[in-house]
């Protein structure tokens, strides 16, 4: 049975679509049978894997409302092993207009526990809040990877984000667990990096991947081709990064 | 009569609470009345002037409720001139705990126009999210400055922010004037970079401000000390170009 991992913190620019993109990819190469749920109606994890929908065009705003099937809005990636549910901004009215829905915070997790047999990972990419969306990814998923910007401000909203997770495990999702905290845009050359390592790895310590992700400009410039940075750039440290991670992920699972 | 200015960008992490903190401080250095108002609950524009709040102080959360009064929850900071409006996580709750209420999406704007006659500038910092928060400080404001980090999927959301701003100008604030784009964290190194200024220059040219932001690793240290970078780093690019744009903003206003 597929393993659902939302990529979740509220504080913004931290690395999630990043993570997202980058880690579904690296499961897809590695053969697992992978999908991207797109839950940020920036939709940004859709244009990083090249997919760009028109206002009106069926999304998972559409699957969440039961107006579509799921089947007929996911779409294959570039990657034979990667497929994504992909998002639009008319997401955006869902915070509001679902405010009155039944079971309102189990839309997806509906969705999500009809398809986890197809797949063997799937990974929920989150906006930068704390609100109806990034709940319902909560109380989808088996488990939360934080992604940690090696910055002060990043530090800040971590207890904050934890808070949220243990009310979601008491009042919606028993099973949800923290599957790591992941560093992310590393520049060894700046102090301040090094002092938020320490601090993470001293307070969180086992949860913390032994990966870690530097900054790296191809990170930043393959989205703008639409590719992961797989296919964009094999040999960079960015893409190094993430297949060490994925392996991580792997090898804990007992399925390296 | 203060102007209010809000600084707005649904993409998390593009320098919003940075130009926030420090645009306000080079005012303040420049001896203009200054405020800062922090509608974000992750309050990183209160920690990054050292104000930390303990849960349940009273914060914006209670001016806006009307529990408690602007002058007692408005304090001094380090610059004699810069005054703070802090936030608290309790602010997040607004989102949901207002839906009800009259008048909702004017809540911050009947504040602002009971004291804009105190100060010279007001500047409003809001969370990576076009929901109530952001809207009332949209609707609050004279002008927006919108901040642009100059990587690829910080351009991708501009349109539907745009798009925004003038749904609020023809409901609720005709008056609302885009202040400007700043483009932040550019490296002169990274192609992308060169290449995301000449797109923003070319979309929407004289709307942008000449100042430019450059990626200064002062600027990332200076909150972890609750100092602006002026009182950080006075020699530093990040001070230099947060004091060139105050004084591009006083020259327009014709009082440099
Ligand atoms: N390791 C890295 N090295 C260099 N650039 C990076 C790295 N990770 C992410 N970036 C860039 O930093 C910016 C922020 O990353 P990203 O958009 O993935 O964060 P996010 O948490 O998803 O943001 P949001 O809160 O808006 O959803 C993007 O422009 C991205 O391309
Ligand atoms: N010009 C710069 N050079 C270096 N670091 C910067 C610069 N501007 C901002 N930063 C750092 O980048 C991170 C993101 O900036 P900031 O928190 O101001 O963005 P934001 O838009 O307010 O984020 P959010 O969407 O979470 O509110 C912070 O850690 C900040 O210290
Ligand atoms: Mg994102
Ligand atoms: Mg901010």
């Amino acid at each position: 049975m597929g393993h659902v991992i939302c990529i979740c913190n509220q504080k913004g620019g931290v690395g999630k679509t990043t993570t997202s993109v980058n880690l579904a990819s690296c499961m897809a190469l590695a053969e697992r049978r992978s999908l991207l749920i797109d839950m940020d109606p920036q939709a940004n994890a859709s244009s990083g894997l090249g997919i760009r929908l028109n206002r009106g065009e069926p999304s998972i705003y559409d699957v969440l409302l039961s107006r579509e099937v799921f089947h007929r809005v996911t779409r294959p990636t570039a990657l034979e092993f990667l497929q994504i549910l992909p998002s639009t901004q008319d997401l955006i009215g869902a915070e509001v207009e679902f405010i009155n829905l039944e079971a309102r915070e189990r839309m997806l997790a509906s969705i999500v526990d009809n398809v986890r047999g197809l797949y063997d990972y799937i990974f929920i990419d989150c906006p930068p809040s704390l609100g109806f969306l990034t709940l319902n990814a909560l109380v989808a998923s088996d488990s939360v990877l934080i992604p940690i910007q090696c910055e002060y401000y990043a530090l800040e909203g971590v207890g904050y984000l934890l808070q949220t997770i243990r009310r979601v495990q008491s009042a919606f999702n028993p099973e949800l667990k923290i599957k790591g905290f992941l560093l992310t845009m590393f520049d060894p050359r700046n102090n301040l990096c090094h002092q938020v390592v320490d601090d993470v790895r001293k307070h969180f310590s086992a949860l913390v991947f032994r990966s870690v992700i530097p900054r790296n400009v191809r990170l930043s410039e393959s989205p703008s081709f639409g590719k992961p940075v797989i296919l964009y750039d094999i040999t960079s440290k960015g893409s190094e990064s993430y297949l060490a991670l994925s392996k991580e992920i792997l090898d804990a699972e007992g399925n390296g």
